[in-house]
């Protein structure tokens, strides 16, 4: 464990945790893209599975169990309780279009051929454009509420804090993983432009709004 | 943990 993981964990947790937030403060979950938080909570369950295979640390098994958890929630809050909410005509990505390639892929180049190895490097690849149906969504109706935004942004940070800490753990450890340091920047570099917004318009005191 | 993943990092 390194400072930029720790940062980037803590970083991912409070992004989750802002989203439940709103959603249970405002009974809404409108601006969300629904098929993003599913491929969230399909990355989450195919990663996590050596749940039961190997032990790594407490603070390993807590952050997989609540990852989880929260995922499965979100997505039982947008789809049963705050259903009536849910902006269903903006979240038009056609999620099949990531999935069915990114199973292609995982299925192709992974570590080993093994159902686990398999399923994990899925979630990987899967991970890394998730929130493609999310930022898809805001390009449709040209606006993000300002938490939204700052959810996005603690969200995106994550990853971009993981790279820092590829980098640490190469120089460090000898540490280097190919499939996640690639998939991770590209995870990076497609939150990029929102970046750019949140610094600019977010931080200036100035909702995220596109033009048509 | 040789070439397999980064199973120690979320």
């Amino acid at each position: 464990m390194n400072i930029f993981r720790l940062i980037g964990d803590m970083s991912h947790l409070l992004a989750i945790i802002l989203l439940l937030l709103k959603m249970w403060k405002t009974r809404s979950c409108a601006g969300i893209s629904g098929k993003s938080q599913i491929l969230f909570a399909l990355v989450f369950a195919s990663r996590y599975l050596d749940l039961f295979t190997s032990f790594v640390s407490v603070y390993n098994s807590v952050m997989k169990i609540f990852f989880i958890s929260t995922s499965l929630l979100t997505v039982y809050l947008m789809y049963f309780k705050f259903r009536a909410t849910y902006d269903s005509n903006h979240d038009t990505f056609r999620v099949e279009f990531l999935v069915i390639p990114v199973g292609g892929l995982a299925f192709l180049v992974n570590h080993e051929f093994s159902p686990l190895e398999i399923l994990w490097t899925f979630s990987i690849y899967l991970e890394s454009v998730a929130i493609l149906p999310q930022l898809f969504m805001m390009s449709k109706t040209g606006e993000a509420e300002t938490i939204t935004s700052h959810y996005l942004f603690a969200l995106g940070s994550y990853r971009a804090l993981y790279i820092l800490n590829w980098v640490y753990r190469y120089y460090f450890e000898g540490f280097f993983d190919l499939i996640a340091v690639v998939a991770g920047c590209v995870q990076t570099i497609l939150y990029c432009d929102f970046f750019y917004l949140y610094i600019t318009k977010v931080l200036k005191g100035k909702r995220i709004t596109l033009p048509a | 943990k040789g070439a397999k993943g980064a199973k120690d990092e979320l």
